[in-house]
Formats: structure tokens, sequence, C-alpha cells
């Protein structure tokens, strides 16, 4: 464990706590992607299918539980909850994300270190994971305003797998044989999809505005 | 996972 990765699950863990905090306190989803949440939960249902094989470590194992049982239950609350559901948007919510899926699992079938079953499923979570914001960018353009909660959970989101790119680097540099190509490509993918949002998000923190993006 | 593999991280 490096400083990068660290600060690398800590931005994620608080990306997840600042979206459960928005949507369980003020019982809102307005501004939330339901197929981005739906995507994470399978990325994590599919990354994670050696939770109960693979003991690494006590917080690894933590990490994981606390990463499936926070987008699960986001998913329930967006999908079943009876106030918060009135506030998703379904008409805005459009994205077919089984279009992301699909290419994803072919992609995985073909390019992968390994073909077994759970490096198969392993390697579409990762090709899922670097796409799985697509719907919630396209909602936020589509709804001009975009809550404070809301832009800073995606800020955190794309911030994390960058913080893990600068893990990668050192984990190549300190550890012998550390390739891992299809991670780092779709790592940086994932991380230069939300280039814009990160530059409107800046110019917005930085001029003091509320952050627009343009449509 | 063995030393250098990548399966340890999130």
């Amino acid at each position: 464990m490096n400083i990068f990765r660290l600060a690398g699950d800590m931005t994620h863990l608080a990306s997840v706590l600042v979206l459960l905090l928005k949507i369980h306190t003020i019982k809102s989803c307005a501004g939330v992607s339901l197929k981005t949440q739906e995507l994470y939960a399978l990325v994590f249902a599919t990354r994670y299918l050696d939770i109960v094989t693979d003991f690494i470590s006590v917080y690894n194992t933590v990490m994981k539980l606390i990463f499936l049982g926070s987008s699960f239950s986001i998913v329930w609350y967006i999908r079943h909850h009876r106030v918060v559901r009135r506030s998703y948007d379904k008409d805005q919510d459009t994205f077919r994300h089984y279009l992301l899926m699909i290419p994803c699992m072919l992609l995985a079938l073909f390019v992968h270190e390994k073909f077994t079953f759970k490096e198969v499923m392993w390697t579409f979570s990762l090709y899922l994971e670097a796409v799985a914001i697509l719907p919630q960018l396209v909602l936020l353009q589509r709804t001009r305003n975009i809550d404070n909660l809301t832009g800073q959970y995606v800020f955190l989101l794309g911030a994390y797998r960058g913080l893990y790119i600068f893990n990668w680097i050192y984990r190549y540099f300190t550890e012998p044989h550390f390739v891992h190509w299809i991670t780092w490509i779709a790592g940086v993918v994932q991380t230069l999809l939300y280039a814009d949002f990160f530059y409107y998000y800046f110019e917005s923190w930085k001029n003091n505005v509320r952050l627009q993006l343009p449509a | 996972a063995d030393e250098n593999d990548v399966k340890d991280e999130l």
C-alpha cells in the first residue's frame, strides 16, 4: 500500500459517502443518474468476486464490503425508497447503459490477462468502470442546475482513479515486473473522460460561481 | 494474489 493508493481509496470512499449523505439526509437524488449507479453496482459485483476466496487484508475486505453495500443500497434508494424515487428524473436519465455493458463484455472476452471466468469478469469490471460515469455526465449536461453535493460526488469519483494512476507509476518503479497494461489503459481512459468536467468544476470553484456544464 | 499482482487493489 502506498500513499497514492490510500488517498485514492479514501477519495473513492468520500465520493460514496457524499452521495449516501445527499440521498439519505435530504431524501433526494436529483441530478443523480440511476444508470451510473447500476453500472457501478455491477462493476463492484464483478470485480470483487474474490472477496470470499482470496483474503488479502482486513482493509481490503472491509473496503470491498463498503463499496458493494453502498452501491447496491444507493440503487435501492433511488428505485424503491418512497420519497427518494420521486426525485429521480427518469425522463432525463435516458442513457442506454446496456450499450456500454455489451462492448465491455465483448472486449473482456478478447482482451484479458488470463482466460478464466474470474479474470474475464474482473477485466469486464475494469472496462465497465471506465465508461460507467457517462450516463451521469450526460445527465449533468441536461439538468442545468448541478447541486454542490452532486458536483462533489462526481469530482471525487473522478479524482480517485486519477490518484490510482500515481499509485501505478509508483508501483511500476518500486515493484519488479509490475506491468498491467489493461488496468493502466482503462484507468487513464476513465480519468480522461472526466477531463472536461474537472475543467468546469475548477473554473466554477475559482470564480466562485455555480457549476454549469455547457449544453 | 501474488506480490506484484494488481488484484490486491480495489
